[in-house]
């Protein structure tokens, strides 16, 4: 190897390291740097001394890139023309939101009742977590304190996919803008769990499948996000639990997994602690 | 996949007729990359993985011994110097109340791990009570009544109560009075920017004489893992670790971290939803799990 292939190598080792660090996961961490070895180191070194900085450069672009999905044939994903378009069609907006257990999504459709109330629009909560303990008094009263109803069905051991089922025809009869259908916690190991969530799927039809996935998981989020969009298909995700000084590599090694966007983060337990997703900070937070 | 790296170095190591630096320094690459992979904390992988190296290349191998089954014991001696190399159980003396107050972060599994933990003593003749300190989170008491009415435990807590310190101090004194041996107290979430919840929990700790606070640790945790239990450790001590979800794919990790930020043993893990979903904690069988 000649002596800049060698330095390049060890400033890329090294800023992997810095990567690895920020709890990025390390299959997602490997392909980064080398898919920015190939394509974008060759021709941009050029003088020894700048070797540590023009690759620092470069991977920060990269996962800015990354993070943004940048020469992505996507358009920017938006809840509310979400919304909009699907009213315009007579039919309320349907959003399914999945993750492992105790990421925050029932604390997460919370926030994005409140955010959608705020923006005027009207919306029901599907309480479609029939398993778990106290799961439907929790969403109960999240529901009671953002003002929204949130329809129960037979409550826990029915049917998941018929609770959905019946909000959205409840939404479908008076109007309502938005459906937010909760669902219980899941490892993505479990096969019956993950075959009940793509029945759930399967009735409600979604306009967004929105996976819920932890800010402090480490490399598990590779795993989460993968087989959770093999099983259902992932459209967007929320990071939760930003606020307990997450490194934010997460983001990283979800969207580089499963090349889908961050809508939100959740900066909180507050029904205010949900901002738009800002790929900056996380570039920050890392670099 | 994740192992099999791991593995073909291992099988090098074996194949090789001496101790080849390239074969050792290849070895404990695919380690370094096992444990980084099963969350280890990344500082503490390159210690471990340069002590090894240096006495891989080093050390004598002992006579009976083939050099795969020396470096593979060398691996499992040093995860578990840090782990601990037996089972420590939960100690308390019959007759006598012991409380033992839950902690940690928001989703990590506190409230399931109470219930289990009231159950799995409750099934070996132990007099066991449930008491619910999570004032904070919606239908928190609902959870944890539903979890102890389905395994016949005693629970105490109200329905919107607003005062953890003041509830806890005094479902302590009833179970205490009826003789409870082991008292469970579960908390809210909280984790190590909260620093007003930080000192609630000392507080609620300090209010019952807590015996033992036990640090509920969730499998899929990552690099921050050792920043946050050391957080929660220099606010009240920690006594022993939790560690949840592993029937997951998540390695647990991250408790190697915990352990060593807290100096606490891992005295249990949770190995699914279910309420006797909970095992003792097995030192080989996580080292293995660890190694993929
Ligand atoms: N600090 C912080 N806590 C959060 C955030 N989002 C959720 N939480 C907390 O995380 C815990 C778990 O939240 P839940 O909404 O019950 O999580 P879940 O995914 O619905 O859990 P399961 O249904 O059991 O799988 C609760 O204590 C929430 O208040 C966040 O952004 N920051
Ligand atoms: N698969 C699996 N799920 C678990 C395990 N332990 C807990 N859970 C689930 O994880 C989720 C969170 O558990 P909780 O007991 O509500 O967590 P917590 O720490 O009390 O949450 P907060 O009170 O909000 O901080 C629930 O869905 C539990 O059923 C485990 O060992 N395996
Ligand atoms: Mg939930
Ligand atoms: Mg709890």
């Amino acid at each position: 190897k000649t002596l800049t292939e060698k330095r390049l190598d060890k400033a890329l080792k090294d800023l992997r390291l810095t990567l690895l660090q920020n709890d990025v996961a390390l299959i997602a961490a490997d392909k980064i740097c080398e898919n920015i070895k190939e394509e974008q180191l060759g021709e941009k070194v050029g003088r020894l001394e700048n070797i540590q900085k023009i690759v620092s450069e470069v991977l920060e672009d990269s996962v800015r890139n990354i993070l943004t999905l940048e020469g992505q044939q996507q358009e920017k994903m938006d809840l509310i023309e979400i919304i909009q378009e699907q009213n315009k069609n007579g039919a309320p907006a349907v959003f399914v939101f999945v993750g492992i257990n105790g990421t925050g999504k029932t604390t997460t459709i919370a926030k994005i009742a409140h955010f959608l109330k705020q923006k005027g629009f009207s919306v029901v909560m599907a309480a479609s977590d029939t398993f778990r303990a106290g799961s439907q008094e929790q969403l109960a009263k999240h529901a009671k304190r953002v003002g929204v109803k949130v329809i129960k069905g037979g409550g826990y051991g029915s049917d998941s996919a018929a609770i959905a089922y019946d909000a959205i025809a409840h939404a479908t009869a008076r109007s309502i803008n938005a459906v937010l259908v909760d669902t219980a916690g899941r490892m993505q190991t479990n096969k019956n769990l993950m075959d009940e969530m793509k029945k759930i799927v399967r009735v409600a039809n979604p306009d967004l499948i929105i996976f819920v996935g932890d800010a402090l998981a480490g490399n598990d989020a590779v795993s989460q996000s993968e087989e959770f969009n093999n099983a259902v298909g992932i459209d967007c995700s929320i990071l939760t639990k930003i606020d307990a000084d997450a490194r934010g590599g997460t983001a990283l090694s979800i969207v580089s997994t499963i090349q889908k966007p961050i809508l939100f983060v959740g900066t909180g337990q507050g029904y205010d602690d949900l901002e738009a997703f800002d790929a900056e900070w996380f570039v920050e937070r890392i670099f | 996949k994740l192992s099999s790296g791991l593995k073909r170095a291992f099988e090098k190591l074996t194949r090789a007729s001496f101790v080849d630096e390239k074969v050792v320094k290849e070895f404990v690459l695919e380690l370094q990359r096992a444990l980084l992979q099963a969350d280890v904390n990344v500082e503490l992988v390159f210690e471990l993985s340069e002590r090894i190296e240096k006495r891989a290349l080093s050390e004598k191998l002992p006579p009976g011994v083939t050099r795969r089954q020396y470096i593979v014991k060398m691996v499992y001696d040093e995860l578990t110097e840090v782990l601990g190399k037996k089972s420590v159980p939960l100690e308390f003396s019959p007759g006598k109340s012991k409380i033992i107050m839950l902690v940690g972060i928001q989703g990590s599994g506190k409230t399931t791990t109470a219930a289990k933990l009231a159950r799995y003593f409750k099934k070996r003749g132990v007099k066991t009570g449930l008491v619910c300190a999570d004032t904070f989170r919606p239908g928190a008491f609902e959870q944890l009544n539903q979890l102890a009415d389905s395994a016949g435990i005693p629970i105490y807590g109200h329905l919107d109560a607003k005062k953890p310190v003041s509830l806890a101090r005094k479902g302590i004194a009833q179970f205490k009075q009826g003789g409870y041996e082991l008292i469970f107290v579960d908390t809210a979430g909280r984790h190590k920017e909260e620093k007003g919840l930080l000192r609630e929990m000392k507080n609620i700790a300090n209010a019952i004489k807590a015996d033992e606070i036990i640090l509920v640790i969730d499998g899929t945790l990552g690099q921050q893992a050792y920043a946050q239990a050391k957080a929660f450790h220099e606010a009240t001590e920690i006594g022993s670790i939790f560690v949840t979800k592993l029937d997951g794919s998540a390695r647990g990790g991250g408790a190697i971290s915990a352990v060593a930020a807290t100096g606490a043993p891992i005295k249990f893990v949770g190995t699914g939803e279910k309420i006797e979903d909970i095992e003792p904690f097995n030192p080989p069988r996580f080292v293995g799990r660890l190694l993929g």
